[in-house]
């Protein structure tokens, strides 16, 4: 049996809606230590991973290992009929064919259950390797959702330039452009509005608008975002997901042709 | 122009 209890479903309801921009459907694959997911977006150049620890639910019991395909299109409707401070629980026997969403509302007057069909899927893992990051950027995850969004009015893409100086984003288009240079906090009076560069060697990488603008959907997840970066291999963001785990987004950058 | 690459030229399948 498979049984994962939150007390609050805001943290998966906020989960969802950081990857049903990316996903249609993906395989959850649970085990004794949590429960994890990797899957790319159809045109393979994204890649969300997220790992929740069993640690981290109130209640989890996973008697064998289960992958479970799961649309994450139907998972979102679910969650939505779910009220932020509701209780969720995920359920699903061995071998199990559906999985079943119970909420209970915080005075336990309202049970509500929905299960859902999973799916077959074909499983493509891929092998991320151990890297070294020239440039780790730790970010408020606000301030990087608004440079984006900002920034994607003025070209489909937008390059990241990472030095001692700071951090400087940047959009081309056929009608202007634009940048925007973070500094280095030199005293942050709140941890979480700290902008923190940690850098070996400079980088200066490009990535497509409309990838970056599917990760900041995590920003409620976390006040701060890390952005690790190296020369030409893909950009990793990294939003923390309170005790319990994390979400990382993979980007392959744009390279000249 | 730049173009866009997919995470399979960095990542391998596993």
């Amino acid at each position: 049996m498979f049984e994962a209890r939150l007390a609050q479903s805001a943290i998966l309801k906020k989960v969802l809606e950081a990857v049903k921009d990316l996903l249609t459907e993906a395989t959850f694959e649970c085990s004794d230590s949590g429960i994890q997911v990797q899957a790319m977006d159809n045109a393979h150049v994204s890649l969300v991973s997220l790992n929740l620890r069993s640690d981290g639910f109130d209640k989890y019991r996973c008697d064998r290992n289960l992958s479970m395909g799961m649309n994450i299109g139907t998972m979102t409707k679910i969650l939505r009929c779910a009220s932020s401070e509701d209780t969720v629980t995920l359920r699903a026997w061995d071998n199990p064919d559906n999985i079943i969403f119970i909420f209970e509302s915080q005075n336990k007057e309202k049970l509500s259950e929905y299960e859902m069909k999973l799916i077959n899927m074909d499983q493509e893992h891929l092998g991320i390797p151990e890297t070294v990051y020239s440039c780790v950027v730790k970010m408020p995850s606000q301030e990087f959702a608004r440079i984006c969004k900002d920034l994607s009015q003025f070209g489909e893409a937008i390059t990241i330039a990472c030095s001692k100086e700071g951090i400087k984003f940047t959009a081309a288009g056929d009608y202007g452009n634009a940048n925007i240079k973070l500094a280095q906090t030199a005293e942050a009076d709140k941890e979480e509005e700290a902008v923190i560069i940690d850098m070996q060697e400079p980088v200066k990488l490009t990535f497509a608008c409309r990838y970056l603008n599917s990760f900041v959907k995590a920003t409620p997840l976390c006040a701060q975002v890390k952005l690790s970066m190296s020369g030409d291999v893909p950009l990793v963001c990294e939003y923390q997901i309170g005790d319990i785990g994390h979400i990382r987004y993979y980007l392959a950058p744009k390279i000249d042709d | 122009a730049k173009k866009q690459t997919t995470l399979k030229y960095f990542f391998k399948k596993s």
